[in-house]
């Protein structure tokens, strides 16, 4: 554990109390992509499967278990508790089009052709790409909420700092694992155009609208 | 290659 990767854990576990406090004190999911969520869950509960078979620290598991159950947590809001806030006619990004590739993609490019292995690598794949339904959200509607920027932001921020952790274990332990660090490399890149507007608008205290 | 024991990360 180094400074970056604690870093990186840190800022995703905000991530997820920013969106779960939004949700909550607001009582409204408007502007939160459901198709994300849902693709965040599947994401967690495929990574974490190991939770059960392997354990690593109390650190790794209380993680896990944390990752899971919001992520189920905010399904439950969005499509149960406060569904009447839920902006659908906004959601439309076509999950098939991100899941189809990237199981074959699991499937192809692995470590390993094990059933926890393959899950393990489609999940860092899928998280590469999860965002993105709601990156359309916000281009389609043109602006986000400054909560959901905040959310947003240190969503991007976890895995940016994330491949830092991966350079400093690459020089000072000699690991690398080529298939997170791709994968998280691209899943930064997603982030870069929103980056850029938090930057410029959000933080000097501007509403986050998208120029026409 | 890492094997799946060695996942230390999240």
């Amino acid at each position: 554990m180094n400074v970056f990767r604690l870093a990186g854990d840190l800022s995703h576990l905000l991530a997820i109390i920013i969106l779960l406090l939004k949700i909550w004190k607001t009582r409204s999911c408007a502007g939160i992509s459901g198709r994300s969520q849902i693709l965040f869950a599947l994401v967690y509960t495929t990574r974490y499967l190991d939770l059960f078979t392997n354990f690593i620290s109390l650190y790794n598991s209380v993680m896990k278990v944390f990752f899971i159950s919001t992520s189920c947590a905010t399904i439950y809001l969005m499509y149960v508790k406060f569904k009447a806030t839920y902006d659908h006619n906004h959601d439309t990004f076509r999950i098939g089009f991100l899941l189809i590739p990237v199981t074959i993609l699991g499937l192809l490019i692995n470590h390993d052709f094990t059933p926890l292995e393959v899950l393990w690598t489609f999940s860092i794949y899928l998280e590469s790409v999860a965002i993105l339904p709601q990156l359309f959200m916000v281009s389609k509607t043109g602006d986000a909420e400054t909560i959901t920027s905040h959310y947003l932001f240190c969503l991007g921020l976890y895995r940016a700092l994330y491949i830092f952790n991966w350079i400093y274990r690459y020089y000072f332990e000699g690991f690398y694992d080529l298939i997170a660090i791709v994968a998280g490399v691209v899943q930064t890149v997603l982030y870069c155009d929103f980056f850029y507007l938090y930057v410029t608008r959000v933080i000097k205290g501007k509403a986050l609208k998208l120029p026409a | 290659l890492e094997s799946f024991k060695q996942k230390d990360e999240l």
